[in-house]
C-alpha cells in the first residue's frame, strides 16, 4: 500500500514560494489503479514524484509498502525504485543518441540483468508496445507517439510492483491509446499497482478510482462501482 | 497559400529507408483553420516540418505564399521561417535554463525587435496563456502544460501569418485546452493560416477542414459545412 500523511511539498522560498502540493492525506492499496486528473499546475507531476521517491516531501509522511521512505538514504531509495516502480514520464525522458533498445534495457543493466536475458527482455517490452520495428532508431529518429511507447516500454520491462505514468497516452491516436490502455489493464490484472496522470476522461474512466487535484490538493477522491 | 506538389521525404536509406511522407498533393488557403490527424508515425510532425520549411522534401515541390521553397537558401529559408511562421513543436523545444519570459522573446530577437518592446510583447503573449506569474521560471520549475504554454506564446508572438501546432494541447487539462482553442480561434479571425496536428476529435472540431493520414499519405480531407 502506498500511505500518504499529510504531505506538501514547496518549491522556492519566501515570497516567490509555490507550494505545489499543499497537504495530502492518500491510502492506494495494492492492486489499485487509480487515475489523477486536475488542472495545468494543480501538483500532480509533483505528487507523483513523491510517490515514487523521486522528490522528498518539504513536510508530512510517506509509507511505501510498510517501509517509511523518509528514513531512507539515497541508495536505498534508488535500490527501491529500481526494484519496484516503472516510470513513464511527462516527457519521456529518454536517453538521446541510445537506441530505443538501449534505453529499454537500462532499468535491467542497473538491476544487474545480464547482457542476452536482458537485450531480450527489452526486446519483448518494446514488442508489447509495438515497436519491434524501430528498436535500433534514437529517439530523434521515432515520432512523438512512438518516444512515449518506448517509455512505456521502460516503465514496465522491469516488472514493477507500482506502475506511476504521467499522461502516457498524450502523444498517442486513438488507436494506440487503446494499446496502451489494455496493456495497463493487463498489468493490473496481474496484481500490479497503477497509478496515472490524465487529462483525458476516457483515460479515466479505465481505473477504478478518480483522484482530482486542484491547487496542491486533492478535492476529490471518487470510486467506480464494480471496479 | 500553402501549396504541396508530390511530396516525399524519406529518412534512412536502402533496407532501413523509412517514407515518413510518401506522396503528398495538398492546398491551404491563405486564413484555413485545418486539423491534421492520423496514427503515431503515419507522418503528421514530418509534414508539418515540411511546411514549416524545416525540413527539405526528399522530391516534390513546396510553395509558400507563391515562394518556391526549394529555389531558397538556408538563410533565407531561416528569415521566411521567422517572419512568418509559429511553431509549437511536439516537445516544446524550450530553452533549458533560460526565463520563459526569454524563451518567449527569442523570435523577437531574431526580428531585431528592440529590448524595452520585446519584453512587453512576450510579457503580453504570456499572459495571453495564463502565465503571468510565471515569467521568471526555468523550463525544469514549470509543469508540462505550463511549458506547453510557454512554447504557445513563443509560436505567437511574432503575429505569424501561419501558425503550425503540433499536438499543442497535449499536456493540457479541458480548461487550459479550451484557453488555448479560443485563442486560436481569435488568431484565425485575425487572418492567420492555422495547422493543427491533434489526436483529439474535439480540438479538431474546431477547425474548418480535417486532413488524415496514414502510412505518409492523406486518405481524407473533409471540409467542415458552415465554417
Ligand atoms: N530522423 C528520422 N530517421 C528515421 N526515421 C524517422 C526519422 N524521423 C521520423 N522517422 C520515422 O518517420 C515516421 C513518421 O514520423 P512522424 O514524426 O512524422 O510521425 P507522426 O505522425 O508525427 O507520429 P506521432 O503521432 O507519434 O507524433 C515514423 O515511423 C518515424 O519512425
Ligand atoms: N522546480 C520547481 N520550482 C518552482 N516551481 C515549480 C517547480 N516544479 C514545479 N513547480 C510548480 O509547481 C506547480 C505544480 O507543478 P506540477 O508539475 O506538479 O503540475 P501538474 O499538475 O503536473 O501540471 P500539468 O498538468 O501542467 O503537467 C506548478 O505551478 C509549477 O509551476
Ligand atoms: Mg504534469
Ligand atoms: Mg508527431
Amino acid at each position: 500500500a502506498l500511505e500518504l500523511r499529510g504531505i506538501t511539498k514547496v518549491y522556492g522560498q519566501g515570497e516567490t514560494a509555490v507550494q505545489a502540493v499543499a497537504g495530502v492525506d492518500l491510502v492506494v492499496e495494492h492492486g489499485e489503479h487509480v487515475a489523477v486528473m486536475g488542472a495545468s499546475g494543480s501538483g500532480k507531476s509533483t505528487l507523483m514524484h513523491v510517490l515514487g521517491c523521486l522528490d522528498t516531501p518539504t513536510s508530512g509522511t510517506y509509507r511505501l509498502g510498510g517501509l517509511d521512505t523518509g528514513a531512507l538514504d539515497d541508495r536505498r531509495l534508488a535500490l527501491l525504485r529500481n526494484r519496484r516502480i516503472g516510470f513513464v514520464f511527462q516527457s519521456f525522458n529518454l536517453i538521446p543518441r541510445t537506441t530505443a533498445l538501449a534505453n529499454v534495457e537500462l532499468p535491467l543493466a542497473y538491476a544487474g540483468v545480464r547482457g542476452k536475458v536482458r537485450k531480450e527482455r527489452a526486446q519483448a517490452a518494446l514488442d508489447r508496445v509495438g515497436l519491434a520495428n524501430r528498436v535500433d532508431h534514437l529517439p530523434s529518429q521515432l515520432s512523438g507517439g512512438q518516444q512515449q511507447r518506448v517509455a512505456i516500454a521502460r516503465a514496465i520491462v522491469t516488472e514493477p510492483l507500482l506502475l506511476l505514468a504521467d499522461e502516457p497516452t498524450g502523444a498517442l491516436d486513438s488507436h494506440s491509446t487503446e494499446e496502451v490502455l489494455q496493456l495497463f489493464d493487463q498489468l493490473n490484472a496481474e496484481g500490479r499497482t497503477i497509478v496515472v496522470i490524465t487529462h483525458e476522461e476516457e483515460v479515466a474512466a479505465r481505473s477504478g478510482r478518480v483522484l482530482r487535484m486542484f491547487d496542491g490538493k486533492v478535492y476529490q477522491d471518487e470510486r467506480r462501482v464494480g471496479r
